[in-house]
Order: C-alpha cells, then sequence, then structure tokens
C-alpha cells in the first residue's frame, strides 16, 4: 500500500496547477523512488515529467508499486479543499479503486477526509535520451514568465538564440515585432536573480509560444527556471524543487 | 508558420 505525507499542501496543489492545462488524464507512478509522472499532451507536442522524491515526504511508505490513473480536473477539485499549510496524508491500496486524502490544519483541530476515484490510464511511457545541451540558461521563472506573456501578445512563436552574446527571444507578427536579450549576469548575493549560460554551440530554434505560457504555470514552484537547448531537438525546461522537479519537454518548430 | 515536430520523432517508446 501508499501511504505519503506532505507537511505542506502547497506543494501538491502547485505541481497540479503547473500541469492540468497540458494534460488531463494521467498516472502517478508510485515506488520506492517517490512518486513520478510522464504524460504527453495530445497533440504529441508536449511532454511534462514530474517526481516528488520520498525525501520530500514527512513519512512515506509504498511497498510495491502503484499507478494511481488519475484526473487531473478532479483532483483539482478535491486540492480545492486543502489549505496551502496543511499537511496532507495520501493512502492507496495496492490495487486501488480510490485515492484517499487527508487534510490535517496545523493545529491539529481540523480534519478533512476525501476519497477520488481512480480510472484505468493506459498510459505509454517514452524514453528520453540523454542529451548533451548546446545552452543551458539559468534564470529567475518570474521573468521567463514575463517575456514568454509579452511576446505571445504578438505572435504565436518565438525564436530563441543563444549566442556567446546571451540569450534573445524574439517575434513578429502582425502587429509588429519584439525582442528580448538577456546576457550573462550572475547575482553573487541572490544566486536565484541572476541569469547564468553555458554554451557549448550556438543554438537557434523556434517554438509556440502557447505551450510556453502554459509551462510558465509552474513558475510558483521555484524561483529559478532552466532551459536547455540544442538544435533540432525538444526543448528542455526544469523547474527544480528542493526534493524533486518538474520538467516540460517541447518538440521545436521547423521550416517555414 | 513554421511546422510544428512531434515528440515521437525523438523519443522513443520504452
Amino acid at each position: 500500500m501508499l501511504e505519503a505525507r506532505l507537511e505542506q499542501s502547497s506543494v501538491l496543489k502547485k505541481v497540479v496547477d503547473a500541469i492540468k492545462d497540458l494534460v488531463q488524464d494521467c498516472n502517478f507512478d508510485c515506488n520506492d523512488s517517490g512518486i513520478q509522472l510522464q504524460a504527453m499532451d495530445n497533440s504529441h507536442v508536449a511532454l511534462v515529467a514530474m517526481h516528488l522524491k520520498t525525501e520530500g515526504f514527512a513519512l512515506y511508505r509504498c511497498d510495491r508499486n502503484i499507478a494511481l490513473g488519475i484526473n487531473l480536473v478532479s483532483l483539482q477539485k478535491v486540492l480545492r479543499a486543502a489549505q496551502n499549510e496543511d499537511v496532507m496524508t495520501l493512502k492507496a491500496e495496492d490495487s486501488p479503486d480510490a485515492l484517499s486524502l487527508v487534510f490535517e490544519n496545523s493545529e491539529n483541530d481540523r480534519i478533512s477526509e476525501y476519497d477520488l476515484k481512480l480510472m484505468d490510464i493506459d498510459q505509454e511511457h517514452l524514453g528520453i535520451p540523454e542529451t548533451e545541451y548546446g545552452a543551458t540558461v539559468k534564470m529567475p521563472s518570474a521573468e521567463f514568465q514575463r517575456i514568454c506573456r509579452d511576446l505571445s501578445l504578438l505572435s504565436e512563436s518565438v525564436a530563441i538564440e543563444a549566442t556567446k552574446e546571451g540569450i534573445k527571444f524574439s517575434c513578429t507578427g502582425d502587429i509588429g515585432k519584439g525582442a528580448v536579450t538577456l546576457r550573462q549576469n550572475p547575482n553573487v548575493e541572490k544566486p536565484e536573480l541572476g541569469t547564468t549560460i553555458e554554451l557549448q554551440e550556438p543554438v537557434a530554434l523556434t517554438f509556440s509560444l502557447k505551450y510556453l505560457v502554459n509551462f510558465c504555470k509552474a513558475s510558483g514552484l521555484s524561483n529559478t527556471v532552466t532551459i536547455s537547448l540544442s538544435n533540432e531537438v525538444p526543448l528542455l525546461i526544469e523547474y527544480e524543487m528542493e526534493h524533486g522537479y518538474v520538467r516540460f519537454y517541447l518538440a521545436p518548430k521547423i521550416g517555414d | 508558420a513554421p511546422f510544428q515536430e512531434d515528440l515521437y520523432k525523438y523519443f522513443v517508446s520504452s
């Protein structure tokens, strides 16, 4: 059986908020390394991979591998009943029909108990090859979100170019064009506010802004985001948590 | 508009 306790409900709430517009139904795979999820969006253009490691749980017990087939819209409805600071305990049998969720406030005088019906989801698991990226950019997640939102008002797609000068996001649309260039600027005092660029080779790729804006819903998970790019391979956007991560992969656009 | 690639081209079923 599975028994997993999070000190703060906000962790799972934020993860679900971050991915629910990308995927609807997905398996939460529970095993001795924690809770993992991998799912592709309907159009096969974007993939999300999530891992909440056992170290992130106040208590974690999972005797055998359990797949929890969850509709994320339904899960979000149940999670609304949890306050951010509530302790959350997830419980499931070995072949579960339902996931039990218990939310307890810090004063220990309120216990909320919910059951979420599970579904059988036949989900394909994709192997993601190890990639040496041409460029890896680490920057404040709020800044990345702002750039994506601003450019999405002008165009459907953004060109991302990483060179030794910096990383440039540019787009052209019906009303005009826009570009934002970030130069390497490590912040010694507050590393989470700095921008660092590791460049093996110049990279230039084009991506759909609709998806990037969607990924930015994970900004609440981490102050920083890591963007990894290589020519002609999917973009990797990673939000690292203290004990886990949410990663998004996005296929590039090609041709004109 | 540029053509959007499919992830199946890059990632393999495992």
